[in-house]
This record gives structure tokens, sequence and C-alpha cells, in this order.
């Protein structure tokens, strides 16, 4: 997740998604922010937090078996720059999102909700517990 | 190719490759009818 | 590129590598490619899920459905997804030996690289770019043909018992003998299989309250070995000799975690060429890190010895150092020697005592006489002994044929990574369908080339793995020359901004 270019690709996939919502000629603005928030983190908490292991065969006798990707990241040390970067985009997203939807109630409850679903298994507190 | 090369179709089979292009003609199509509404 | 200053420097000869890094768009590309193959991936998966696909992976039965299982699905969800699509660029069966030029047995596959099927057809004379084959002695004709046909005879080919028992013939000897005097060291000891030398050695050396200072891009044995080992291993950046002095000196400071009890010993491990890289390692600064802190050294030559250095001794000969400074001096004969197996080369007080306590000697069949042959007689070559200048020409050929080739590769416009001297080249390809294409396209072309992908490099680092042979005429390479122009054109490769613009 510190390699070259992938928080540039990820920044990259979050605005064509963006793009491709806002082409749905009935969606209104809001309800593309907030669709962009919601299948942002559903598929953050998807790939960082549920799926366990690793996709290909690793030498370390299936120690990482058990883990998730967030875990496994930079082999689980804590407040490394990927793991803060992670932490902040899906709020700068969460702030963005509440301002197009004009603060209202109903799009606030659901993105708060969204955003709380991939910040909490961020906390080191949270690393390992099931 | 280099199309093909750079999206990585050129590892699908040409069913995926089908399915793949035409949610991205949808889309770009979607894009440029919202574009003109909006315009 | 690092230039050491010639003046007083620690290094005899320039050493230039250079690692060009990833342009910013390629790198982004990269990450779309991987990002669609896993979407396709996941809806592969589901397909086959629902039974609306079917499934050609192994699976459980449904009987088996409610025990532990066997397979780890997600583990294989990259082989089965975006590997095999590619997979027919690798393991390809040859009908001949792996020389410069090979001949392929053709097959196709008619359900996307699932299943093959020969055509029966050979397809001759394939350009051989793929094998680590420096010297190239892995033929079936020159020097060493009748002594290893004789000895054949004479032993036949399985010893069936390990050194320390039946399995320990006057071969085995004359060839330790002779690799202690190649080497420079006081003795040596070989062993049936390279892997083997370092995952059952290093057990050896290290224990626990020891320290292993291992390379990050360390061959699979030397990881395999460490962890067997139950040392404690940290890695320092790959050859970076800052990261590998901080470990050095915290180890000396802080000792061991703790109790801070100071470490029994101190193992640095590194690699003469690390073939994915084709980078060379800084042994002149490592040995000064090491004597400094009066700590070990391992160095594993697999692929260096017989391919660096004016004489072939490898690394060591390479910088100008002397062979005393190295403590564990390790080694493969498979790369140069066109044999197999491996060594352990140091002080005599150090080989005596692996003969007794080392897992190969103790339980591992011993090297094949036909094999021990093999590299005696190759060995003897190298060395001139034979009476010819076969070997010096062919070390010779080699450095020239390394210097020619990645020079005009870089005059090209490609991405090449490691030292200019190292006879493997990694021609960087980054994309994941380029993999596949360039080692497809170059196969139409009668050139056989390795094709390396995540995740055994960095996920935007996919690259071809060019091993040069001394073997290799001019004209040989000016043909794959042309050949990696045309499909680099093709697949338009040429990413290098150090390209000299037309």
């Amino acid at each position: 997740m510190n390699s070259r270019g992938i928080w540039l690709a990820y920044s990259i996939s979050v605005a064509v998604l963006h793009i491709i919502l806002l082409s749905i000629p009935f969606f209104s603005v809001p309800v593309v922010w907030t669709l962009t928030n919601v299948i942002h983190n559903l598929a953050m908490y998807w790939l960082l937090h549920t799926v366990k292991g690793t996709p290909f065969e690793t030498p370390d006798q299936g120690k990482d078996r058990l883990l998730t990707h967030w875990e496994q990241i930079d082999y689980g040390t804590q407040w490394t720059s990927s793991r803060k970067f992670l932490s902040i985009s899906p709020i700068v997203l969460y702030i963005l999102t509440s301002f197009y939807t004009k603060y209202d109630p109903v799009h606030f409850v659901i993105n708060t909700t969204s955003l709380l679903s991939v910040l909490l298994p961020k906390l080191p507190l949270f690393h390992g517990v099931r | 190719y280099q199309y093909l090369l750079v999206t990585a179709l050129y590892m699908l089979e040409p069913w995926e490759r089908t399915v793949f292009n035409s949610m991205l003609v949808s889309i770009v199509g979607m894009a440029l009818y919202t574009g003109y509404v909006f315009m | 590129i690092h230039h050491i200053t010639q003046n007083g420097g620690l290094y005899k000869r320039p050493f230039n590598e250079a690692f060009e890094e990833t342009p910013m768009l390629v790198a982004v590309l990269t990450y779309v490619g991987y990002g669609i193959l896993t979407l396709f991936g996941y809806l592969r998966d589901f397909l086959r899920y629902w039974k609306i696909e079917k499934c050609h992976n192994a699976t459980e039965r449904e009987e088996q459905r409610d025990f532990v299982p066997l397979y780890q699905d997600f583990e294989n969800f990259y082989t089965r997804n975006l590997y095999m699509r590619i997979r027919d660029s690798w393991n390809r069966p040859i009908c001949s030996v792996p020389g410069g030029k090979v001949d392929l047995l053709e097959r196709v596959s008619h359900d996307y690289n699932w299943t093959f099927t020969y055509t029966g057809k050979v397809i001759k004379d394939i350009i051989n770019m793929g094998s680590y084959n420096y010297l190239g002695f892995a033929e079936n004709a020159g020097p060493s043909k009748i002594p290893v046909t004789k000895v054949l005879s004479q032993y036949g080919c399985g010893m069936c018992s390990t050194r320390q028992e039946m399995g320990n013939v006057d071969k085995h000897e004359e060839l330790e003998t002779l690799l202690a005097r190649y080497l420079g060291v006081e003795s040596a000891l070989a062993y049936g299989m390279g892997f083997a030398t370092n995952s059952m050695n290093i057990p050896a050396l290290v224990g626990k309250g020891c320290l292993i200072l291992s390379d990050e891009l360390n061959h699979a044995s030397l990881v395999l070995g460490a962890r067997l080992s139950g040392a404690t291993i940290r890695i320092f950046k790959h050859n970076n000799m800052q990261s590998l002095e901080k470990l050095l000196k915290d180890a000396i400071v802080y000792g061991q975690p703790r109790t801070h009890r100071p470490w029994k010993k101190i193992l640095i491990i590194v690699e003469g060429i690390y073939s994915m890289e084709g980078s060379i390692v800084r042994l002149p600064e490592v040995i000064a890190l090491k004597k400094k802190y009066k700590s070990y050294l391992y160095l594993d030559e697999a692929h260096s010895i017989g391919a660096l250095g004016p004489n072939g001794r490898g690394v060591v000969e390479y910088f100008g150092l002397d062979p005393e400074d190295v403590d564990i001096m390790m080694g493969t004969f498979t790369k140069s020697f066109g044999a197999a197996g491996g060594y352990i080369g140091g002080k005599k007080e150090l080989i005596d005592y692996l003969r007794v306590h080392s897992h190969s000697a103790v339980y591992a069949t011993s090297l094949s006489p036909p094999v021990v042959q093999q590299i005696i007689t190759t060995m003897k070559c190298i060395m001139g002994e034979d009476g010819t200048t076969l070997g010096k020409q062919r070390i010779q050929q080699l450095a020239e044929n390394t210097r020619y080739f990645r020079r005009r590769l870089k005059e090209l416009g490609f991405i090449i990574y490691g030292n200019e001297d190292s006879p493997v080249v990694p021609l960087m390809l980054y994309m994941p369908a380029k993999i596949g294409a360039f080692g497809r396209e170059m196969l139409k072309r009668h050139i056989g080339v390795v094709v390396v992908g995540f995740p055994a490099t960095p996920i935007i680092e996919s690259r071809a793995r060019i091993c040069l042979s001394a073997i290799h005429t001019k004209e040989i390479l000016d043909i794959a020359l042309k050949k990696i122009d045309e499909v680099g054109d093709l697949l338009m490769l040429k990413y290098s901004r150090h390209r000299q613009v037309p």
C-alpha cells in the first residue's frame, strides 16, 4: 500500500466512481455523493477489513492467513503513512458528502454510519479483534 | 492492441471483453447525455 | 547510479547500478489493469460458485464440505483468475539441453490455458534468453561429455546413501579439494542440491540467541534456512548499507530484546548477484561493516560464481577482495557449471563442523558421480587446468555480451534494472497484460524469454528476466535485440526517460 502511485490510483478510482454515478441522469447531486461515499466505504470495508489472508501463496507458512488486509499492512505496524492515508481518505470523502448533501438529516445518518463502519476497524485497539 | 494491453483486457476472454466494453460504452454514453442535459 | 570515488574509496572498479523509477502514469495504469482483472476475478468466482460456469479448479467434493477445507480458496484467487490466463508463457516443455538454442514442444489450449494438448510438433532452435547458463556449459557436447560418460558407466548415477555413510566416494573428495583451490579457501563441502545447501546449513550455524541480518530480496532458500534456525531475523533494505549499519548498530547497542544480553552471533546474509534485480552486492562495504561490528558474513554466490570476476571466481574476485574476509562462501553448480548441487567453503574447522552437523551431510543423498564429474571438468576448464583457454574465453565472452546487451537495450529505450556487469538483465514490463503479451510475441519470433510478475516481484515491477550466456554469439544477440526492439515498439515498452530521442 505504499508502493509508487497507488494512492494516486486510489484517488483517481474514487473520482471515476463519482463521475460514473454523476452521469446517471436520474440521480440528484446529493444522492450521487451519498452513493459515492457508501459504495467507497463498502468496497473499503470488504477489501481491507473482511477478506483475510492473501490472494496468492506466501512463504510464511500461513501466518497471515487469518489476518485482514488492514492488519497485514506494514507487517502490523500502527500509524504508518499508508494507514494514515487510508484513515483520512474516508473522512475527507465524508466531509465533502456532508457539504454537498447540504447536511440533510437522512443523508447525514446514512453517511455517518457508513463512515464509522470503516473508521472503527482502523483503530489500533481493534487490531486482531473479531 | 494498446487499449487491450493497458486495460488488461488482453488477458480476458472474448465474452468478458464484450461485457467490459459494453459497460464502458454505456457509461460514456450516459456521461455525454447527462453532460448535454446539464449544459 | 552510485559512482564511488575512485581515489581511496572501497571499490577498485566503478560500480554502476541503476533502478530507474516507474513512470507515474504507467504505475497508475498498472493498478487499473489489476483492478479490472480483480473485478472480473470476483465475477468468475461468483459464476463458479453458482455453477453457472464449470469449475476447472481442484475443490472438495460435496461430501467433504463439512471438513476443514483442504484448499484455501482465496489464496488461489490470483492463480485461478490472473495467472491462469497467461500461464502459457510459463513452464514451457523443452526437449533439448537448455543451451544457447533450445527446442520447444509445441502445445495449444482450447480452454484458455486450463488444459494443454501437444500438437506433436517441435519448435526448433529457439534462441534461449531464459536459462541460467552463464558460461554455456549446459551442453551435450564439449569438454565434459567423454569424462562424464566414463564416470556414468563406472559409478552409475545414484549414490543411494549419505555422505556420512556409504555415499562418500573418491570423486567427492576430488571435487572438494579442487573446489577449495578454486575458491581460495581452506576447505569446502559439496551438496546435492543448491536450495538445500542454504536451508539445511544455516540451522547448523546459528540458533536461538543469534541474530540474522538478511537482505530483503534474499532467495527463498535463505529465508527458509533462517526461519528453520530459530534465530532472530532482521531485514535490511536491498543492498542498502545505511540500513544494514543501522541494524548492526542497534544489535550491538541494545542486544537481545527484553534481556538485552549481547547476541551470541550476528550473521549477515547476502547474495552475490540478485537474480530478480540484476544487482550485485556491495561486498566491499559489507565486509567493511562486518569487520567494524565483528559479525559473520554468509555470502550466497548462487549466480555470481563462474559468472563474475576475470577468472570466474565470483563476486569476491570481481571486487578484488580476499576470500578470507568472507566467513561462509556458499554457491551452486547449477548456473555456471551446467550441473546441479551446491557448496560451502570456508575455514577447515567450519567445514569439519558442518560435515558432522549439517542436515544435508547426515540425511541427504550425496551428489551423483556423473554430476560431480561434470563439475570437475568444467571447473578445470575455467581454471585453465585442462590445457585450453576455453574457460577464459567464455568468461570474457560473457562479460562482453553482458555489457553490449545492456548498453544496446538502454539505447533502445527500455528500462533495465541492475548492475551493468550482471548477466541477469531485468527488462521492465509493468502492466499485467504485457507480461503475457511479451512472452507470446517473443516466442512467435523464435526467442524464449522468462517473464516474472506479481507476487514474485512488486506489483508495479513486472519484468522479463533475460539471462545472457557466453554461448550467445554477437549474431544471436543482434537477432535478439532486433526482435526485442520490434516487440518493444508493438507493446510500447520503451518507457525510459533516459532514452535518446532520435
